[in-house]
């Protein structure tokens, strides 16, 4: 995250570490059911192998275990059909974990939003991850404030790619506070009125997030994917296993 | 000379023992260069006047990259006419010989667009000199001059309402090429490649109808995909499966779709939510013979909600129209889904139907923040 802050520890209890040796962290990823946690489909790009994947979940400082940290292994991993490596569409997969997770204070699953539930331009919401901060790579967890950006406006950074429906966009124009390699995969989270969080968005692209070409991030914009990603996890949990 | 056609094509004479001769004596053929199809001739020869001995060196070569990006700058009304006749020249049917452009084509396209490329730090390709190129002639047969109506734009250009032509790809991109905006006017899905939503002007690509993923609103793209029978009904990937088919327990769509929404809740008048399974296509009320709490939590967890609250067993005199019951052995049954135990054609001895509350699964919350007395 450029232009973020620290977490504190458990503030962010959806937040997982997508992780493989020997690199250990490779991507961030969302825990939205007991085995069930959501992240991006490019970050299986040329690992699409279940069994050199694990999740780690209740951390905040990759460096230092802690107590509330919980390891699972990955079990299944659903790429969405349509994902366009080319053009970075449909950028979504749903992992299954080898068991479920216990939930505690420090390991909760957030809300999905309703199908196509919007959320709107000029919104403030929430991106975290363990990615690049511009000048060096964070052990603690960081997060930031962004700023919904309508599509028409995002389309407007980004002339050589075109911005999709399964995609919205968060951020500032000077780039101030954006999310950067290594968070990609991890949530944009909005705050209803009652303290609920819900997850409309998974960090997947931008520019080249420490240069000087700046502008929003792009995220998979969640609500579009709410009802496939339902059915998957139905499929999976009682027809397939 | 260097095939036997060719020496046909000369004559047996030796005229053919030289290279140059070779060049002469090769035949015409039809254009196949994308970049020249508008041309007012059809026929071609090689090697061209910028030494490509085939068309499709021609088409993989510098210069059929450099015109027709030049174009786009609008620095010469013919420049495209220009560029094709020396990429693929004119071929003379009679003599199979190349009729050349007129020189004073040639040095009004360098003299515009050799500027252009100046900028941009480009030469001029190095072959096109044009004193190699005959002066006009009086019947206009020695060389080419263009007429009024040849085409400006090659196929793969469009042509602005100000003449100058952009890349056809850029039409319709939501950004003006054109000074004139004529390339972002009359963008239908249809001039675009695409398909048009019913209803909306929504476009999509048309490998996106019936795909089995909804792009239109209200499905649009998805409806009339298939051509079920009667007693089948259709899958959401279009196959046709038979009705009694439908949420058996096993899967019979491809993509299991038939097994989807099984187990609902549905609410009557008194506002009771009674389990309903949609049992070869028909909605049937679950009888409460030898019911257990195990399938209430089942039953729950597979409507993708999380804990079970209230089990309510309700009797009413009053049959639904159809209902499941549970065979008394079904303990022994291995399955994972509550609809396929429940069997129909059966007597609901109780005369009492499952209603179930379940409640979501809570979810983004986070703990609440310590709190530190200052």
């Amino acid at each position: 995250i450029l232009g973020g802050r620290t977490s504190r520890p458990g503030r962010w209890p959806w937040q997982c570490s997508l992780q493989s040796e020997p690199s250990g962290h490779i991507c961030g990823c969302v825990l939205i059911a007991k085995k069930w946690v959501l992240t991006v489909a490019h970050c299986f790009e040329g690992r699409e192998n279940a069994a050199v994947w694990k999740v780690v979940l209740g951390i905040n400082n990759l460096d230092h275990p802690s107590i509330f940290m919980q390891t699972r292994l990955v079990k299944t991993i659903i790429l969405h059909p349509r994902y366009n490596r080319a053009v970075v569409d449909y950028d979504i997969s749903i992992v299954e974990l080898s068991e479920d997770i216990v939930e505690t204070s420090y390991v909760r699953p957030v809300c999905l939003p309703r199908s196509k539930q919007v959320v709107e331009p000029d919104t403030y919401c929430y991106i975290t991850g363990w990615g690049h901060m511009g000048n060096k790579m964070p052990f603690k967890l960081q997060e930031g404030e962004v700023r919904i950006i309508s599509l028409e406006q995002c389309q407007s950074y980004f002339d050589m790619k075109t911005i999709t429906t399964r995609m919205i966009c968060a951020g500032y124009e000077s780039g101030t506070v954006d999310s950067c390699m290594g968070d990609s995969g991890g949530p944009l989270v909005c705050e209803h009125p009652g303290g609920q969080w819900t997850l409309f968005g998974l960090t997947s692209w931008g520019s080249v997030c420490f240069s000087k070409v700046l502008g929003p991030g792009v995220y998979s914009n969640v609500s579009h994917f709410v009802e496939w990603i339902e059915r998957q996890i139905y499929i999976h949990t009682f027809l397939l296993n | 000379c260097i095939y036997n056609s060719c020496f046909d094509a000369c004559g047996e004479s030796s005229l053919c023992d030289s290279d140059s001769n070779q060049t002469n004596c090769s035949q015409c053929e039809p254009i196949t260069l994308e970049l020249c199809l508008n041309l007012p001739y059809n026929y071609t020869n090689f090697p061209n006047y910028l030494g490509h001995r085939t068309q499709k060196e021609a088409s993989i070569s510098w210069e059929s990259s450099l015109f027709p990006a030049l174009v786009q700058t609008n620095c010469y009304r013919y420049l495209m006419f220009f560029a094709c006749t020396i990429l693929v020249p004119k071929c003379d049917p009679h003599t199979n010989q190349h009729i050349p452009p007129c020189r004073a084509l040639c040095e009004h396209s360098k003299e515009r667009c050799e500027s252009v490329l100046g900028i941009v730090g480009l030469q001029w390709p190095e072959d096109t000199d044009c004193t190699q190129f005959p002066e006009e002639s009086s019947d206009n047969q020695t060389c080419l001059m263009p007429d009024e109506d040849v085409e400006e734009c090659s196929p793969s250009h469009f042509k602005c309402r100000s003449g100058r032509c952009i890349l056809a790809s850029r039409r319709c991109d939501g950004q003006s090429d054109c000074e004139d905006d004529s390339d972002e006017e009359h963008c239908g899905c249809r001039e675009r490649g695409l398909w048009e939503c019913p209803a909306s002007k929504l476009c999509i690509k048309q490998e996106m109808i019936c795909d089995g993923f909804p792009d239109c609103p209200e499905k649009m793209d998805e409806k009339n995909c298939s051509f079920c029978q009667d007693d089948e009904l259709e899958c959401a990937n279009h196959d046709c499966v038979s009705r009694d088919l439908w949420c058996d327990g096993g899967i019979d769509c491809s993509d299991s779709s038939d097994e989807w929404d099984c187990v609902t809740l549905s609410k009557d008048v008194s506002s009771s939510a009674f389990l309903t399974v949609h049992r070869s296509a028909t909605d049937h009320q679950v009888c409460a013979d030898n019911w257990q709490e195990t399938l209430s939590q089942l039953a729950c967890k597979q409507m993708g909600l999380g804990e079970l609250s209230v089990t309510e067993i309700i009797q009413e005199q009053r049959h639904p129209w159809k209902w499941l019951t549970l065979p008394s052995d079904w303990q022994h049954k291995n399955t994972s889904t509550l609809h396929e135990l429940l069997v129909a054609g059966h007597p609901c001895q109780s005369r009492s139907w499952i209603s179930l509350l379940c409640s979501e699964q809570d979810c983004g919350r986070r703990p609440a923040a310590r709190m530190y007395k200052r």
